[in-house]
């Protein structure tokens, strides 16, 4: 593995977006590993559709049959997969652009412009999980976001942070090994995290959170796709 | 210059949320009125365009700012290599922000049932 890693040096990260007053960050999440897969097959970098995640993804998690994705309400980034594995693909962004609001489905499947073939569960340990990025592209994760709402930037690695409160669907991009902390005047390794909450937040719209300790709950809930190319 | 004097940000009297907690809340918020929180507080609108449209939302909102301000220096303690303050989000509630933001529903375990898509990766060498 290399010593840092990131996907946006690739090209295969599209800017950072933003999901609004609408609780859609699953979706976000689901569009960004969708982006970085499809990169990864054709070399494209195409931006993807949450507007139809969130009006026509009512999918149901197999095992908890009470975590339905729910438009700005919420869902989970498995249950987006099996819902476009059934759907036959995503549109992109232009021609289902992103209203922040749930509203009818409009998806048109002649207008798929990716196909989603398959997902998986990465293992939670860490190294495991920096060799699907480097291999397989960005993950989606789910992570305990608690400290993001004051978070200004840095490396974020809170002394308590719960691991089961997994509340935040969020893309990893990459990591680094050298961030540098005045507090505790050392270097440290951390995850480079897109989240949706648009470029005014964080470094760029970007979190950096500390890699090794499960933090937040980072390592509990990361999913890669693999598309299908014709 | 901003004031560093330590001011009372408690209530007074250490009065119990009762159906009319939110009248006591709301005259507690008055108190930030003219204080070094409310300067804050205006530029933390106008740094964000925030807009509030009546009197009372805005005594609302720079009570809940106020107690974003001391979230954010708790974060800052507890997550000393990283740097917390004033965010677009520092006028809602944990609740609001949460309902508004996140999105995620429910952290347990995931893994797919046998046999069907998205299973579990299989370990990748990871040596060196």
């Amino acid at each position: 593995l290399p010593e840092s890693f990131d996907w946006r040096d690739k090209g295969a990260v599209t800017e950072v977006k933003m999901q609004g007053t609408c609780g859609a960050c699953w979706a976000f999440s689901t569009t960004g590993s969708i982006e970085g897969a499809n990169f990864i097959a054709t070399g494209k970098l195409l931006n993807l559709s949450e507007q139809q995640l969130v009006d026509c993804d009512h999918t149901c998690d197999k095992k908890d049959k009470e975590s339905c994705n729910s438009g700005c309400k919420g869902g989970l980034m498995t249950n987006a997969y099996n819902y476009l594995i059934e759907a036959g693909g995503i549109e992109d962004e232009d021609s289902y652009p992103y209203t922040g609001k749930r509203g009818e489905c409009k998806f048109q499947p002649d207008k798929v412009a990716v196909k989603v073939s398959n997902f998986t569960n990465i293992p939670v340990d860490e190294q495991q999980i920096a060799a699907y990025l480097v291999n397989h592209g960005p993950l989606a994760v789910g992570l305990n976001a608690v400290f993001m709402q004051t978070y200004i930037g840095g490396v974020s690695c809170p002394l308590i942070c719960g691991k089961r409160w997994v509340n935040h669907g969020v893309l990893l991009v990459g990591y680094g090994s050298k961030g540098f902390s005045i507090l505790r005047l050392s270097n440290q390794p951390y995850w480079i995290i897109k989240n949706s909450w648009g470029k005014r937040w964080g470094e760029h719209g970007y979190y950096k959170l500390c890699r090794g300790h499960g933090m937040c709950g980072m390592n509990t809930m990361v999913s890669a796709v693999m598309t299908q190319t014709s | 210059q901003e004031d560093f004097k330590i001011r009372q940000v408690t209530d007074q009297n250490h009065q119990t949320t009762t159906a009319h907690g939110g009248d006591n809340h709301h005259n507690h918020n008055h108190n930030y009125l003219g204080t070094p929180a409310e300067h804050r507080f205006k530029s933390f609108i106008q740094q964000y365009d925030k807009k509030y449209t009546t009197r009372e939302e805005y005594i609302h909102r720079l009570g809940v700012f106020v107690k974003n301000l001391i979230k954010a220096a708790e974060h800052q303690a507890l997550d000393p290599t990283a740097v917390h303050g004033v965010t677009q989000f520092s006028d809602l509630t944990s609740e609001e922000f949460e309902r508004m933001y996140m999105g995620v529903k429910g952290g347990g375990d995931r893994s797919p049932l046998l046999g069907e898509v998205g299973s579990h990766a299989p370990p990748l060498e990871v040596k060196d």
